[in-house]
């Protein structure tokens, strides 16, 4: 379902240009875990924002459902985003005049006129239930810790049942005990047949995948 | 030399209180490395806050250097913050528009005409090749990657040289190998002197500490 090849996206800053991916081949099929793990700089994020239509590559291409990205319109990949990806961001990218609950719904309150105010209400409810955060629909983001904003980020990504969900650090913020219903969650979501891809910087947490990346210098290798 | 007694902090919200924090009572003598853990939501950042004098509690008092905190003038309490007490944040809080040598040098910036323009640049650059960021110093916060935001953030808190660093998840955006860099920079520092009380999900984090305590529901209890 993801296909990529020698993707580079590169910087230019002055008269040095850094590349924070080099080249990577990827290949993910639908259904599978992939967890990709490396130093901190190393290009894992640069891969995800790609991945999730965040940001477009310097050179190489990439094939999401087979069609390649580069040859779509506009409102093709902004469709593409809402509905079929669901992004966990490692800084969670909240609003902060919104309430926890309206955090959640914003993916379904932008398909204009498909939810109406207590669709979107029942369904931000129900996916804050499966972080445990039921006791913080009401909260905005400043009244939140940083493992319940995270754990905000994460239900957000999950309220438009994304076929594909892209998770950077899903854990960071987390004691190990929420850490591991987090994870016990999303190899729920993958049972039921989403693909998941997911940067980590902890082996433990990578363990749940069924596939491991390595990036090294902006380089992506699988681990055998 | 930092000690609170039945420290509380309460949030009204509606005719519902949340308190975060109940009758806290904590004793650190200058010099000690202090872990503290908890569940997400259990009340360790607004702890560290109040710590920190980033926040004022409910009921209870706080002494710090001997001090009541209570009975401080706003100014001396600018004073405190600035000169004695570096803190890391959980979630950074880096300015936007400064490079990452900027943002390092804010806490000198601020104290008026103490430190010229080559002078604030030096140290910074010190602190952040501390933190092995020599290499993005001209970096802004947007231009960099989640470890490198909070190795930036950990700098920060270095360079006006504090006697107390409070720290709050100052690895959970780093990969293991760089994490245990930092916790080799933070002993360091303990051993010139420095106290330092540090918030963090990951054990093997808190065993470089000589005390442990624990928060659960806002209640803090020291580990025997
Ligand atoms: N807009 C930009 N301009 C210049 N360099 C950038 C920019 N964005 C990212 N970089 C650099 O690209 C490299 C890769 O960044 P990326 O965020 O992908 O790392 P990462 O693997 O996610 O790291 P971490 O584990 O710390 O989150 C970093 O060294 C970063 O400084
Ligand atoms: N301004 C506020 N108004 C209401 N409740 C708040 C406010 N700020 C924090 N809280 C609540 O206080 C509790 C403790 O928050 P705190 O940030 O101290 O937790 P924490 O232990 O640092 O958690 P984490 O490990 O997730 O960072 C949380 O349940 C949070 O929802
Ligand atoms: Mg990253
Ligand atoms: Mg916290």
């Amino acid at each position: 379902v993801i296909r990529t090849e020698k993707l580079t996206r590169a910087y230019s800053m002055g008269e040095n240009a850094i590349t924070a991916l080099r080249e990577a081949d990827l290949t993910v099929h639908a259904g599978e875990f992939v967890a990709l793990m490396g130093a901190s700089g190393s290009g894992k994020s640069t891969l995800l924002n790609l991945l999730g239509l965040l940001d477009h590559a310097t050179s190489g291409e990439y094939f999401l459902e087979g069609k390649p990205v580069s040859s779509l319109r506009r409102d093709e990949l902004a469709d593409l985003r809402g509905r079929r990806i669901g992004f966990i961001f490692q800084n969670f990218n909240l609003l902060a005049r919104l309430s926890a609950w309206e955090n959640v719904a914003l993916p379904l309150a932008y398909r204009q006129g498909e939810f109406k105010h207590q669709d979107q209400l029942d369904r931000a409810r129900e996916a804050l239930a499966r972080v445990r955060l039921e006791h913080r629909v009401e909260h905005n983001p400043m009244e939140l810790s940083g493992g319940e904003r995270q754990r905000v980020a994460i239900a957000r990504a999950l309220v438009t049942q994304p076929a594909v969900i892209l998770a950077d650090e899903p854990t960071g913020n987390l004691d190990s005990n929420t850490g591991v219903e987090i994870m016990r969650l999303l190899k729920e979501l993958n049972a039921e047949g989403r693909t998941i891809i997911m940067v980590t910087h902890d082996a433990s947490v990578a363990r749940n995948a069924s596939r491991l990346y390595h990036m090294r210098d902006g380089m992506l290798k699988e681990d055998e």
